[in-house]
């Protein structure tokens, strides 16, 4: 199925380590 | 035990890859030689470590856009995805870009990561943020303005997720009427 995050769940991402 | 290094976790794919486009007004160059692909992305991850790192638009001087659209579209009428679309156009006044612009701009760009607009989606193609003098703009971009239902669907989804007032009314233009339009304002061609 399709991808959907809503946007408590990506909210929830914003200050987590990443890198690219 | 030992951390896992990041680049080996699992990161959240999204359903599109995206293209950051970075436009900045020189008028010593021709119009295509100011706008710059920046990088793609296609995890939630890579989109926070993007948005993290890069100048708030509120930040950018007068004359700069940002553009993120799906990959393989470029930002302008001119893309076979977009020639037949239009846009639904957020206008702001001066004063509310240090109070809204950067708000409405990442609402913006959650709502297109994650698929905010149910199955029509697939009808978004991206948005660009101007930064004016005159007074900022934030557009969603959709490819097709004869896909009536599509439209009104996303633009309803959009207001509401910006948090704009029932008494607010915001305009969706065809790509084809702003592009010929004889006065500043191109005529809506459907509103919600």
């Amino acid at each position: 199925g399709k991808k959907q995050y809503d946007r408590d769940f990506l909210l929830g991402f914003q200050f987590m380590p990443a890198c690219i | 035990r030992d951390v896992m290094p990041t680049d080996q976790m699992d990161k959240h794919p999204l359903q599109n890859r995206w293209a950051l486009w970075f436009f900045k007004n020189d008028k010593s160059k021709i119009w295509q030689a100011n706008l710059r692909l920046v990088t793609k992305f296609d995890t939630v991850e890579d989109f926070w470590a993007l948005h993290n790192h890069i100048q708030l638009a509120s930040k950018l001087t007068s004359g700069c856009d940002y553009s993120i659209f799906k990959d393989g579209i470029e930002p302008m009428w001119e893309d076979n995805k977009n020639k037949r679309g239009g846009r639904w156009l957020i206008t702001l006044p001066k004063q509310q870009r240090r109070t809204d612009l950067d708000h409405f701009w990442l609402e913006t760009l959650m709502c297109l990561i994650g698929e905010a607009f149910d199955e029509y989606s697939d009808d978004v193609c991206g948005a660009v943020i101007n930064i004016r003098a005159k007074g900022d703009k934030i557009a969603l971009w959709t490819k097709e303005t004869e896909n009536k239902e599509a439209v009104i669907h996303i633009g309803r989804v959009y207001k509401e997720r910006l948090g704009l007032s029932s008494k607010v009314v915001i305009g969706y233009q065809a790509h084809a009427d702003t592009a010929t339009k004889s006065s500043s304002i191109a005529k809506n061609k459907f509103v919600v």
